[in-house]
C-alpha cells in the first residue's frame, strides 16, 4: 500500500 | 535521470542565476514583477516539503536547496535591499486571481487527500501560472530589457526541456505522471507568445524586447 506519491523530479 | 530532465534542470537553474545576478549587479530590480518572485519561491517551498523526509539523490536534495536559497534571495533584494527600486506600479497582477483557483484544483484533483500531496499538487499548479504577473507587466511597460527576457527564455525552455523528458520516461521506464505533464504543458503554452517574441525581436540583437 503506497502511503504517498514519491516525486524523484525538481 | 535523462539528458531531458538534467537540460532542464540546468536550463532553470540558469535563468534563476541570470535574474539573481542581473538584480545584484544592477542594483535594481525594475522591470522585474517582485510578485512572480513571490509565486516561484511559494512553488519550492511547497514542493520541497520533503527535502528532510525523502532522500533521492545528493543531486535532487542539492537542487532543492539550491533552487530554495536562489529563489529566497531573489525575493529579499527585491523587497528588501532594492525595494525602492521596485516597480510597484506596473506589478500590479492580482495574485488572487492565481491562488485560489490553485488552492481549489489542488484539493479536487490530486494524488491523494494528504496535506505533502496537496501541497505538490498546489505547487505543480501554482508553477503553471507564476509567471503570469511578470508577463503581465511586460504587456503593461511595452518593454522587457534584454536580461529579463533571457531569463524568460531559459525558464520557459526549462518546462519544455521537462515535457521531452516525460515523453522520454513515458516510452522507456512506462513513468507518466499526469498532474505535472498537464500542468507543465498548460504553463510551456503559456510562453509561447514570449518565445516568438524573443526569436523573432531579441534575437535581432534588439536592446530591448518592445512589444507590437
Amino acid at each position: 500500500w503506497q502511503s504517498r506519491t514519491l516525486h524523484d523530479e525538481l | 535521470m535523462n539528458v531531458f530532465r538534467l537540460a532542464g534542470d540546468v536550463s532553470h537553474l540558469v535563468a534563476i542565476i541570470i535574474l539573481l545576478v542581473k538584480i545584484w549587479r544592477s542594483k535594481s530590480c525594475a522591470g522585474i514583477s517582485g510578485k512572480s518572485q513571490v509565486l516561484f519561491a511559494l512553488v519550492f517551498t511547497t514542493r520541497y516539503l520533503d527535502l528532510f523526509t525523502v532522500f533521492i539523490s545528493a543531486y535532487n536534495t542539492i537542487m532543492k536547496v539550491v533552487f530554495l536559497a536562489m529563489s529566497y534571495a531573489t525575493v529579499y533584494l527585491i523587497y528588501m535591499r532594492f525595494r525602492n527600486m521596485y516597480d510597484s506600479e506596473n506589478d500590479t497582477f492580482r495574485v488572487e486571481f492565481l491562488l485560489v483557483p490553485v488552492i481549489g484544483l489542488s484539493f479536487l484533483e490530486n494524488y491523494a487527500f494528504t496535506p505533502l500531496e496537496i501541497l505538490w499538487t498546489f505547487s505543480i499548479f501554482l508553477e503553471a501560472v507564476a509567471i503570469m504577473p511578470q508577463l503581465f507587466m511586460i504587456t503593461k511597460t511595452g518593454e522587457a530589457e534584454s536580461i529579463t527576457t533571457h531569463y524568460l527564455f531559459f525558464l520557459g525552455l526549462y518546462r519544455a526541456l521537462y515535457i521531452a523528458n516525460w515523453v522520454w520516461r513515458y516510452h522507456t521506464e512506462e513513468f507518466f505522471d499526469q498532474i505535472a505533464v498537464v500542468s507543465g504543458v498548460v504553463q510551456t503554452i503559456f510562453y509561447c507568445d514570449f518565445f516568438y517574441l524573443y526569436v523573432t525581436r531579441v534575437l535581432r540583437g534588439k536592446a530591448k524586447m518592445i512589444l507590437p
